[in-house]
């Protein structure tokens, strides 16, 4: 019968693209704000 | 019709190789950016731990909702990510202000009357290293100028 | 090969004196500042002399970054950590190499002029990919991907940033990292297929190629590496109980599609016929996933609206959006002379008795057709139907498919073919079963015709099977599929409920009746 694509962790029913947030093939859940990139000014960057 | 298919030598040493990695999976922060301190790892938690992403927590309302020390974590704990930046937004909506030029945080005790290049009163905190924690910092008198 | 001497350890000084650059705690700015001292430094060096002394600088720091990733598991494996592995630190040598290689190829040359630093982009990638292929080749099942993975997803990450010096070569920049993974595609490097499909599908890499990228010109070329997916699962995905180390492949690759469906339906579209032309017959749903994109601006009526109308749709008559050469489906040959000399004159009838000939595969165990020819043929006689029946001022209808030169050949395979062959047929056509549109309505009135017309009920029986276990697997189910088998079960004309394969099993009985409850 195939996979429940619904229980795949991604939120199918998201009105927004869900491709900016996806974790990749492997991941349960959509990536969380701390795992994306983003570019913040340089100075925030204190290494 | 199309029932099961014996692999052909080709395909059993693909299927092989396959499998050695399949016992190497990409480990979730192989795909990331090295994150100085809290590198993405995934963990199994208890089932009635929450298992999916709060709604709408990648917005700066959620981060509004955190306390100050949390958007502060954040900030110094998570740079480059779209979580310091949302914690920075929400930092400035709680009247912070970041300082470039010292690299730590203002938060005025009242609105100025006007804005000048008078010194004015506030709160400075910054990241002490050495000791690893936000401190605050006395005595300190502002330059307006530097104000991001 | 003959390097000059000493070049190794003067390389693996450079890249010494480099990763401390790295490590003081610098910010973006004063990195560059350091880079420039630091390339002066390989200047004296002599590394920078020539293309061929970089060549050589890359591919032994490359070599120098896989190895010590290697290392460390090794280390690892011997003495596993208590606190689990730190994977930090497999990344440091691979991540400060890349930094030196993207601050190289944006400092080459002035901004203005992209050559040099493509030329230097496509360098370091033919390297990554010639060492993995042959480490593939050497350390068989001992082959790690992480080190090639790290390499290359990070060069792309850096490449991908938003600078004025890489604007201006985005699209090299992504075709240059699209050919490379074409090189070490599952099928060359099978121990690297995880990785694979992780920079493949990684959020940065679908954002530039689907979105980024105007007039969709990514498009294409993401459309040939999701083939080189599916051809690389087929030989796998052909017994339904399938081994763990596929099943993630395959449940991998359902989500990267699921996110194309939710994001890019349009995309789907456009490449159905390609991606429905590798993916093995008996992969349903994930030819369903595939068959139910629809473009974004489309409302699909309910197919279970009592009483629906498909043939007085607007879209109805409308072709679909798809990026097929329909010239080249059937390759050049005498068969393809034979078959359009029988479109236009429908004789001589030997090119109906021969079809199947044509089509058979003889030495091939897997496989007793030639599942791609049926595919095209189906394809490439509907349409020619369609502009046929469109001349005449007619729309497809039980009357005007029949009797024709198209008609023929599809009745052919219904009496001519064995199961097997009949089923491969009658897949291709419901493989044009999507959203509403000219090949959709098509179609959908050949199956039913030949329903209509099957000379034996082995036939009927055989088309119910193929549109129900399309209709059975988990959702999401095409539209062009539940409007057609909805239209059998519904209309007396097909006397579907008389057939006794309807009454066969008492699930299968009660499936149909509750199709049948929920559409009338």
């Amino acid at each position: 019968l195939g996979q429940d694509l619904t229980a795949l962790g991604l939120n199918l029913n998201s009105p927004d693209n869900i491709y900016l947030s996806f974790a990749g093939p492997w991941a349960d859940s959509a990536c969380r704000p701390q795992d994306m990139d983003h570019n913040v000014p340089p100075e925030y960057l204190i290494n | 019709p199309l029932g099961p298919l014996p692999l052909n030598t080709d395909h059993q040493s693909q299927f092989t190789m396959m499998e050695a990695a399949f016992y190497h999976m990409p480990h979730a922060s192989d795909s990331e950016r090295m994150r100085v301190y809290l590198p993405k790892n995934i963990c199994q938690t208890p089932a009635y731990y929450n298992q999916v992403l709060l709604p709408h927590s990648d917005t700066v309302e959620f981060f509004q909702r955190l306390s100050t020390e949390t958007l502060f974590f954040v900030f110094y704990y998570m740079e480059g990510t779209k979580a310091q930046y949302l914690a920075a937004k929400a930092l400035k909506k709680q009247s912070w202000r970041f300082h470039t030029k010292y690299m730590m945080w203002f938060q005025r005790h009242e609105e100025p009357k006007v804005i000048n290049e008078e010194y004015e009163q506030g709160t400075y905190i910054y990241f002490d290293y050495e000791k690893w924690g936000q401190r605050k910092k006395e005595g300190f008198t502002f330059e307006y100028k530097y104000l991001e | 090969y003959n390097d000059p001497p000493g070049l190794q350890e003067k390389t693996e000084d450079l890249l010494r004196q480099w990763r401390n650059v790295l490590l003081s705690p610098l910010t973006e700015r004063e990195i560059t500042q350091n880079f420039n001292i630091y390339m002066h430094r390989m200047n004296i060096n002599g590394i920078l002399k020539s293309d061929d002394m970089i060549t050589r600088f890359f591919r032994i720091s490359a070599q120098r970054c896989i190895d010590d990733v290697y290392q460390l598991l090794a280390e690892d494996r011997l003495n596993p950590p208590v606190a689990g592995p730190k994977r930090k630190k497999y990344y440091m040598a691979c991540d400060s190499f890349i930094k030196l290689v993207s601050l190289l190829i944006k400092n080459t040359a002035e901004a203005s002029n992209p050559t040099p630093k493509l030329n230097l982009l496509n360098k370091i990638l033919g390297i990554i990919a010639g060492c993995l292929l042959q480490d593939h080749e050497e350390h068989g099942t001992n082959f790690q991907q992480l080190p090639y993975h790290r390499l290359m997803l990070i060069l792309f990450l850096d490449m991908n940033t938003s600078e004025p010096v890489l604007e201006s070569m985005n699209y090299q920049i992504l075709t240059a990292f699209c050919h490379t993974l074409r090189i070490v595609r599952p099928s060359v490097a099978p121990g690297f297929c995880y990785a694979w499909l992780e920079v493949v599908a990684h959020r940065a890499f679908l954002n530039r190629v689907m979105a980024l990228t105007p007039q969709q010109k990514g498009w294409g070329m993401y459309s040939t590496l999701l083939i080189d997916l599916f051809k690389f699962l087929d030989p796998f995905l052909r017994n339904t109980e399938l081994a763990a180390p596929v099943m993630t492949l395959y449940k991998g690759t359902l989500k990267v599609l699921l996110v194309l469906l939710h994001d890019f339906p349009e995309f789907l579209c456009d490449y159905h016929y390609g991606f429905c032309d590798a993916i093995p017959p008996n992969c349903i749903q994930m030819r369903n996933l595939i068959l139910s994109a629809f473009p974004r601006n489309m409302r699909l009526p309910d197919p279970f609206t009592p009483n629906l109308k498909v043939d007085l749709l607007v879209e109805i008559n409308s072709p679909p959006r798809a990026v097929i050469n329909y010239g080249t489906l059937i390759p050049p040959s005498q068969f393809k002379k034979d078959l359009d000399a029988y479109l236009a004159a429908r004789t001589p009838v030997t090119f109906l008795t021969e079809l199947r000939s044509n089509i058979q595969v003889v030495n091939d165990p897997a496989r007793r057709y030639n599942c791609q020819l049926i595919n095209g043929l189906v394809l490439y006689v509907g349409t020619q139907a369609i502009a046929q029946i469109k001349a005449k001022g007619q729309t497809p209808n039980m009357s005007t498919i029949a009797h024709s030169a198209h008609m023929d050949i599809f009745q052919n395979f219904t009496v001519d073919f064995d199961y097997e062959g009949r089923y491969l047929f009658l897949n291709a056509i419901a493989n044009q079963l999507r959203y509403p549109n000219s090949h959709t309505h098509y179609f959908s009135c050949c199956l039913l015709y030949l329903f209509a017309e099957a000379n034996s009920e082995a036939v009927q029986e055989q088309i119910t099977r193929m549109l129900l276990e399309r209709l059975i697997v988990n959702r999401p189910h095409p539209w062009g599929l539940l409007i057609t088998f909805i239209e059998l079960i519904k209309n007396p004309a097909y006397k579907f409920w008389s057939h006794e394969f309807v009454h066969c099993a008492p699930e299968i009985e009660k499936l149909f009746a509750s199709v049948a409850r929920s559409c009338i």
